[in-house]
């Protein structure tokens, strides 16, 4: 049977405080408190009793979903339950904030600095390659105009 | 106390982010 | 002793559980406390419809005083259990998890010197990209130099070619020719007046 959810724990947790609350403050000792009235009025303080019990209950309970409200805590215990099931199969302690922040905000900016090397990797290739085929352009365009400049040599030479 | 450490805390979630995005325009402004 | 602040519970919940727990406490507590008072008040007006009663007020605070100091003593331990068992089951992030907004830390665990490395490797790459781009211009503006070189150049071979072709449309296919056969008729031609002149001479 799957682990009860913590908002049923909680729920569970809190019903049970209620009720060992309730049962310690039993009538008897309620009557046996306020002897001298119960004495007088037996059915009377049967009735302030239960009275006194349903609206402790009830104010507790909606403290509790009260706090469970403002603190979205439903929503939060299953977000909790979720990620606490997917870290099952990992027995390590897992990571803790180290206290020193500049340690533990390398590892956010890691991941872009990683981007960023693959990228300026693909451009500089790219930029090289781009270069490799103008400089083969410039190298011809040198050993043309060196061969135009003796062409022009050997035309002078025979006009002289 | 408690305050103190709700903050801490709350910066710890919240901060890596901003820091991260600020870091990018930093570098994006450096490489332009 | 030794406090758990449980600030990565914090994190996750914004608040710290402790302080939850202290809040409901003190709710519950308040709650407790205010019941009484209201139990108290109603039997104190019920007495009233009963005069001839030897019930004092005193008595009935005492009475209440009673049940409340025993009812907060197993208020604060069953709140004390349930609280323990909050802390530990519910309002707590076991030691195995990590929570979502921190999964980097796993992925990318860089040290101060891989970080710094990583960092140097990129400047790095970002001086050999500056370098390769100005050499790409460098390159890109020879191109356009000898573009402009060669077309010149080529002007002054052009030029050549004219004055040849100028040769061969007056008659003179191979100027080299021409002007070696002109050089060697004109020779001829001397030669042959030379001689004119000294036969003339003789004969006079």
């Amino acid at each position: 049977p799957a682990a009860p959810s913590r908002a049923q724990v909680f729920a569970t947790v809190v019903d049970t405080f209620l009720e060992k609350l309730v049962a310690a403050g039993s009538y008897q000792r309620f009557a046996s408190c306020y002897r001298c009235f119960y004495k007088l009025q037996p059915e009377m303080t049967r009735g302030i009793y239960d009275q006194f019990v349903s609206q402790l209950q009830a104010s507790i309970k909606e403290e509790i979903q009260e706090v469970k409200d403002e603190g979205n805590l439903e929503v939060l215990f299953n977000s909790l339950d979720k990620i606490a099931e997917e870290a099952q199969s990992r027995e390590e302690p897992a990571w803790r904030p180290s206290g020193i922040p500049e340690e533990d905000v390398r590892s956010a900016v890691v991941p872009y600095l990683l981007k960023h090397r693959s990228y300026l990797r693909k451009v500089l290739k790219e930029k090289e390659e781009e270069n490799g085929k103008v400089a083969e352009s410039v190298l011809a365009g040198r050993e043309r105009i060196a061969e135009l400049q003796q062409l022009i040599q050997a035309r002078k030479r025979a006009w002289q | 106390f408690d305050e103190l450490i709700v903050e801490t805390a709350t910066k710890r979630k919240q901060w890596p982010k901003k820091i991260l995005m600020h870091a990018i325009q930093t570098m994006k402004a450096e490489q332009e | 002793m030794s406090v758990n602040p449980m600030a990565y519970e914090a994190q996750f919940f914004g608040f710290t559980p402790q302080t939850c727990m202290l809040r409901v406490y003190i709710a519950f507590q308040d709650y407790l406390f205010e019941m009484m008072l209201v139990v108290e008040s109603v039997i104190l007006k019920k007495l009233v419809g009963f005069p001839d009663c030897k019930i004092s007020p005193f008595q009935i605070r005492k009475s209440t005083e009673k049940f409340l100091l025993f009812m907060k003593d197993h208020f604060d331990k069953l709140f004390s259990k349930m609280e323990e068992v909050l802390l530990q089951l519910v309002l707590n992030i076991p030691e195995n998890v990590l929570l979502p907004e921190d999964k980097v830390q796993e992925q990318y665990p860089y040290s101060k010197e891989q970080f710094q490395a990583l960092q140097d490797e990129i400047r790095q790459l970002q001086q050999q990209y500056k370098a390769e781009a100005s050499a790409g211009q460098a390159l890109r503006a020879e191109l356009e130099e000898q573009k402009a070189v060669q077309a010149e150049l080529e002007k002054i071979l052009q030029w050549f070619d004219g004055l040849e072709n100028i040769c061969r449309e007056h008659g003179t296919g191979n100027f080299k020719e021409s002007f070696a056969f002109l050089t060697q008729n004109s020779k001829k031609l001397q030669d042959v007046l030379k001689e004119v002149e000294e036969k003339s001479k003789k004969i006079k």
